[in-house]
């Protein structure tokens, strides 16, 4: 554990408690990918089968205890709960062409061919792009509240801090996984769009509206 | 490549 990790275990968290209690407060679910957050319960479920296979720490595993809890409470609360909010007609993204590619990639680049590893990959690579349908629906609609935009930084920022873990334990440990590496980065690329909006936006108190 | 079975993190 070092302090980029750790401050980006605490974004990750922070992201995921700023949609909760966004969903929550507001009793709506308006603005936010459905899809997107499947896909991040498929992301936790694959990765976090290790849980019962994989004892590393009381932290490692309350954090993904949380993570899964979490993660199907908003589903939860998107697809039942407050269901009516749900903006369906704007969640239009077609997940078939992530999870398509996402497939074949942890077939072809894993570590090891044996079902739990593969479902690991698979997870890390979906997880890469899981936030498409998100933000594809921030552009088809324009704009973003501000909470959803607070929500959208803190999770991009979770994995821009993990590279720099990444390098640090590359220096410190010699340790390096070039899945996690390569899959973190393309993730964090995803988000620079949104990043320099938010900067120049939502930081000076505008909303995050997009040029028509 | 480091083997699977040891990821460590979240």
């Amino acid at each position: 554990m070092n302090i980029f990790r750790l401050l980006g275990d605490v974004s990750h968290l922070l992201a995921i408690i700023i949609l909760l209690l966004k969903i929550w407060k507001t009793r709506s679910c308006a603005g936010i990918s459905g899809k997107s957050q499947l896909l991040f319960a498929l992301t936790y479920t694959t990765r976090y089968l290790d849980l019962v296979t994989n004892f590393v720490s009381v932290y490692n595993t309350f954090m993904k205890v949380v993570f899964l809890a979490a993660s199907y409470a908003t589903i939860w609360l998107i697809y039942m709960k407050f269901r009516a909010t749900y903006d369906q007609n704007h969640d239009t993204f077609r997940i078939e062409f992530l999870l398509l590619p996402v497939t074949i990639l942890s077939l072809v680049a894993n570590h090891e061919f044996t079902l739990i590893e593969i479902l690991w990959t698979w997870s890390i690579y979906l997880e890469a792009v899981a936030i498409l349908p998100q933000l594809f629906m921030v552009s088809k609609t324009g704009e973003a509240e501000s909470i959803t935009s607070h929500y959208l930084f803190a999770l991009g920022s979770y994995r821009g801090l993990y590279i720099l873990n990444w390098i640090y334990r590359y220096y410190m440990e010699s340790y390096y996984d070039l899945i996690a590496i390569f899959a973190g980065i393309l993730q964090t690329v995803l988000y620079c769009d949104f990043f320099y909006l938010y900067i120049t936006k939502v930081l000076r108190g505008q909303r995050l509206q997009l040029p028509a | 490549l480091r083997g699977g079975a040891g990821h460590d993190e979240l």
